[in-house]
């Protein structure tokens, strides 16, 4: 099963298109295996993205550098994804 | 062991097995109204069963799924209540009543079944298809750039590997195809509704391209009614649109293809989030997110219902 230890869920908003641009940027870099849960499209809708632990400095070193503003949505998401499994398997009993 | 329907525990989070379970305790406490039927079977051999609401014989259908991506769990846990809510309602509530009384409702409750599997035993972040693919390393498709709708277009990935991949062809996954042939041999659907999380969007076409639909004052109208009803309950706010105009460009869509074949009242829901969890909601929010969804959903079918085509 695989785990997701470490890994965070930033909430990011762009203020302008120009960031949504490096946004979209960051898309494109497959190396860092992000998974968008709401993509970079629209400023109005904040854009959430899954990193994975490896990628976290990378990504929030590239985000302050564009001075982008973003918050963590999930600190780590093994912890919530275990609460989940937790309260199912008392639901179960 | 839950015993009947009434018993179940709709807030909670299940395996497939207890979705089916719980489906065959609907059908079971409610034959008069609903039957479950089989309409194919996914990739990995799992039934894939649609609730059929139904009054009287040959009448017009409205179409509503759940989870055709795995991971929105709050999505199967909402049609799954909005199925017990639907027959529940039956003979009680007049907007019900009347219209199941004109027209049926079939409801996949898991559109992907595989995935869905997949999600509570290996990868609770999946999102597609477990089809493989000759010549690739990685597996499924993203089913919701899987129909014949501007399919290979923008917004979808050629990239086997990548969440978005569309796959080889147009309907090439068997879970997309059922429904495509469900959707096609029946000929009389009126109306699909497509339920997905999160973000509290409530979209309609096109995601393919970036015009408006010919019916985009009524849709725009009807979406925003529905919008408004469910922010009633607990004053949950959606955006309402065009899936391009709103989110972003995408080819493939289900509502996209629906609407082409001359379903003009096609919608997606993208349920809501509390702003802290996105794809992993807590299971307290089951209930209130399925409750306000129903005053959303009630709405665009009454439309449904009232304005016949």
């Amino acid at each position: 099963e695989k785990t997701f230890v470490g890994e965070q869920v930033l909430r990011i908003k762009a203020s302008s298109n120009e960031k949504m641009g490096l946004l979209q940027d960051l898309q494109s870099l497959t190396h860092l295996q992000l998974d968008f849960w709401t993509e970079p499209a629209n400023p109005n809708i904040p854009v959430d993205v899954r990193i994975p632990f490896r990628s976290l400095q990378s990504v929030k070193a590239y985000l302050e550098y564009n001075n982008i503003d973003y918050t963590i949505m999930i600190e780590d998401l093994q912890v919530i994804i275990n609460n989940e499994k937790e309260e199912m398997e008392f639901n179960e009993r | 062991k839950e015993r009947n329907s009434g018993s179940f525990n709709f807030g909670a989070f299940h395996t497939l097995d207890n979705l089916y379970n719980a489906i065959d305790l609907i059908v079971a406490d409610y034959k008069s109204v609903v039957s479950k039927q089989q309409i194919g079977t996914s990739y990995e051999g799992r039934p894939i069963y649609v609730l059929k609401f139904s009054t009287g014989a040959d009448r017009p259908g409205i179409w509503i799924d759940a989870g055709i991506h795995s991971r929105e769990w709050v999505t199967q846990a909402t049609a799954l209540w909005t199925a017990h809510q639907l027959a529940f309602d039956y003979g009680k509530d007049t907007s019900v009543t009347s219209l199941l009384n004109k027209y049926d409702v079939f409801l996949l409750v898991v559109t992907n079944p595989d995935g869905y599997a997949y999600s509570h035993t290996a990868n609770r972040m999946w999102r597609k298809t477990r089809s493989i693919k000759s010549g690739s390393r990685c597996v499924g498709v993203d089913p919701n750039r899987n129909w014949n709708a501007g399919f290979g277009g923008p917004g979808a990935s050629a990239d086997p590997c990548s969440d978005s991949y569309r796959g080889p062809s147009a309907e090439s996954e068997v879970e997309v195809k059922t429904v495509a042939n469900f959707i096609r041999s029946h000929g009389k659907i009126k109306g699909f509704v497509s339920i997905h999380s999160y973000s509290q969007l409530l979209l309609f076409p096109y995601g393919y391209k970036c015009t408006n639909p010919a019916h985009y004052t009524e849709l725009n109208t009807v979406g925003k009614a529905a919008a408004s009803a469910l922010s009633a309950l607990y004053g949950t706010q959606y955006t309402v649109g065009t899936i391009c105009s709103t989110i972003y460009q995408a080819s493939g869509g289900s509502i996209d293809w629906t609407y082409d074949i001359g379903i003009k009242y096609s919608f997606a829901f993208e349920l809501r989030d509390t702003g802290r969890y996105g794809f992993l909601l807590p299971a307290t929010q089951i209930l209130p997110t399925a409750q306000e969804t129903w005053l959303g959903i009630k709405k665009i079918l009454e439309h449904v219902r009232d304005n016949p085509y």
